[in-house]
């Protein structure tokens, strides 16, 4: 299984 | 003062089942040009809701100042089911308001239902969302990609979307088996929302929890038709257009590093 990656890890908190 | 009147309540309803059970608390931003857009992530912090009800959306708008509204989403869901779809629905507000007045106009009858829905001061980062060059563009029938989400989650907790220029594969491997469906690129000239279409300048393969999608298929009742962009390890855009406007969802993709 594949591991779930969050939405943050690819666009920036401003 | 915040005064938006829609033709039919029905447009707001369906908004807020799409979105309500994957966030709970949310910042209406309103402002006379945009009209109202909401950014919010989901709990997991999996996936990015992107609303924009541009002011087209609404049989009147009017928002002198900038203002944001605070939500409950489950509280105005429950408002929400007292009128009738129907009805015109106004969403009124005053400057620097603490509640949110709702009011549901019958069409034929001269009933008036008001309903007053306490706003809440809520603390959300605001995530930057760069227009991204996709690698593919599919453009399809909501209902069947509604399907393919909710038959595939009976299957495995993941569903993988491989896209090459002759087609669009969507594939599930569970316990008891796998399985898959095909798409190819098809113009209905009599129904053009029934046609897919497939842009590629590359090909992908990426995998996506199958709980999210089935979450994003809800929206499938604002939209005949979704767009699904891919970008190889970036996440997923699934668009749903609204009469004017988007909602949209960006859903984190899963791959090993």
């Amino acid at each position: 299984n594949k591991p779930q990656l969050t939405i943050e890890e690819f666009f920036p908190v401003e | 003062m915040l005064e938006g009147k829609f033709d039919q309540a029905s447009l707001l309803k369906k908004i807020i089942d799409s979105i309500r059970d994957s966030v709970k608390l949310c910042n209406f931003n309103c402002s006379q040009n945009d009209g109202i857009t909401v950014q919010a992530i989901d709990d997991s912090r999996v996936l990015l809701i992107a609303l924009k009800m541009d002011p087209g959306c609404f049989q009147e708008f009017r928002c002198d100042r900038d203002m944001v509204l605070g939500l409950d989403l489950e509280s105005l869901g429950k408002i929400l089911k007292q009128g009738n779809n129907e009805d015109y629905l106004t969403l009124i507000a005053e400057d620097n308001p603490d509640s949110l007045l709702i009011v549901f106009e019958d069409k034929k009858k001269d009933r008036i239902s008001e309903f007053s829905l306490k706003l809440m001061d809520i603390d959300s980062d605001v995530l930057t969302i760069d227009d991204m060059d996709n690698d593919c563009s599919i453009t399809m029938p909501s209902a069947d990609f509604s399907k393919i989400a909710r038959d595939f989650k009976t299957m495995s907790e993941s569903l993988q979307i491989i896209v090459t220029k002759e087609s669009v594969k969507f594939k599930a491997e569970g316990q008891i088996g796998s399985g898959s469906v095909i798409f190819k690129p098809h113009t209905d000239l009599d129904n053009p929302d029934e046609s897919i279409k497939i842009d590629m300048n590359q090909p992908v393969n990426l995998t996506f929890g199958a709980k999210y999608l089935n979450d994003i298929v809800k929206a499938s009742t604002l939209s005949s038709t979704i767009t699904i962009k891919l970008t190889d390890k970036a996440p997923a855009l699934f668009e749903f257009k609204l009469p004017s406007g988007y909602l949209r969802y960006y859903l984190a993709p899963k791959f090993e590093d």
